[in-house]
């Protein structure tokens, strides 16, 4: 379901030029749940950020469904990020002056769905946060908005869900169960791509794809 | 050097009273390096607020260094705050608008020391971050800004060092780099309190301290 053909990425500050990505090219096939592991900057985000549709490569093919990233229009890639993809942000990117379950609502108003506050209720109860959907991001630790942005990911029930270091702020419980909502959409379907640091949570992963020097490690 | 005697602290949501701290006491002593270890939202963040004179309980004492911290002006606070506590925050809090060197010079020229540029030079060095020197936070990945936090908080070689997560977005690797300077400065005469998710970070700590539903575990 996704394609990626020796893709590079760099970011240009001033005069200097930083090259992130240096030619990453893989494969993930529909259903997988795979991690994507690596030291700390070198180039995960920016890896799942392309895949999210969210950022462009400077050259390289992004294949996703059989359609070239490229040439979609920007109604078509907002569809590709509101109706098909689910993104845990690794600094979680909460609306601050709303509450846990508005936060959780907005992708299904987005995408027409019904029944918006009852989905979201659920999937926060599925992330252990029933007791704090009234909360807003400033009420929160830092482990529940870890949890809202999940949700928040995974309430549409995406195809494809980005998930960057979705467990980084959470004790081994908390995580597990965190990942065993992962693992019920991955039974369900869903191509899951988990960028992680924690072992335990990659263990819940078919694959481990690992980013060195700007590419794949072989 | 800190004792809490019998901390509450609550938050007030409306007309809804959240009581997360039900009589927390503990002593640490001098040059001590503990774990603080609990679930996601059992009160962690809330409990290193108070020790890090943050914020204040509703009731319970904090003696500090002999003091009674609810007994201490303001200026006596901002010194504690500055010169005495170095404080690594679970969401980093650095400055957008200022290098990942400006940010680690702030509490040198707080502390009115000399040669800032090349101690705040230094301690990022120590993280792994001489080469991220002139980056803003928003050109850094995760877990560049975790450790720009680190580094800023280590670098006035602090008598207490307060960390709340410091390796939640790090690898295995880097982590263990951080955890070294952590070692080294507690070698050095520092009292080291951290709150941490993952094991490897604990076992830095002589003793674990657990946070259970709002109060130390027995
Ligand atoms: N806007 C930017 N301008 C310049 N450099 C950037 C920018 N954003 C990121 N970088 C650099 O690109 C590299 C990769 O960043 P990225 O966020 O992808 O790393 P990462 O693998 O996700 O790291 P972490 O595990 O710490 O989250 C880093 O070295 C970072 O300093
Ligand atoms: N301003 C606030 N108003 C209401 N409740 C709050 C507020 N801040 C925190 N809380 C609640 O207090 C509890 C403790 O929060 P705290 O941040 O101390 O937890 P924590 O142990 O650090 O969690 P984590 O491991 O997820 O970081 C949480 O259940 C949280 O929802
Ligand atoms: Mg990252
Ligand atoms: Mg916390």
């Amino acid at each position: 379901v996704v394609t990626l053909k020796n893709i590079w990425k760099s970011y240009l500050m001033g005069t200097v030029k930083l090259t992130v990505l240096k030619g990453v090219s893989l494969e993930i096939t529909r259903g997988e749940m795979v991690a994507i592991v690596g030291k700390s900057g070198s180039g995960k985000s920016t890896l799942m950020n392309i895949l999210g549709c969210l950022d462009v490569p400077d050259s390289g093919e992004y294949i996703l469904d059989g359609r070239d990233v490229a040439k979609l229009s920007d109604d078509q890639l907002a569809e590709v990020r509101n109706r098909k993809i689910g993104f845990v942000f690794q600094n979680f990117n909460l609306l601050p002056r709303m509450s846990a379950l508005e936060n959780v609502e907005v992708p299904l108003l987005y995408a027409g769905y019904h029944q918006a506050q009852e989905r979201a209720f659920h999937a926060l109860e599925k992330v252990g946060l029933a007791d704090r959907v009234k909360h807003e991001p400033g009420q929160l630790s830092g482990g529940q908005r870890q949890r809202v942005a999940i949700a928040r990911a995974l309430v549409t029930s995406p195809e494809m869900i980005l998930a960057d270091e979705p467990t980084g702020n959470l004790d081994t419980r908390t995580g597990i169960e965190v990942m065993e909502f992962f693992k019920m959409l991955n039974k369900e379907g869903a191509t899951i791509i988990v960028v992680t640091h924690d072992t335990e949570t990659a263990e819940y992963c078919s694959r481990i794809i690992k980013i060195e020097d700007g590419a794949v490690a072989l």
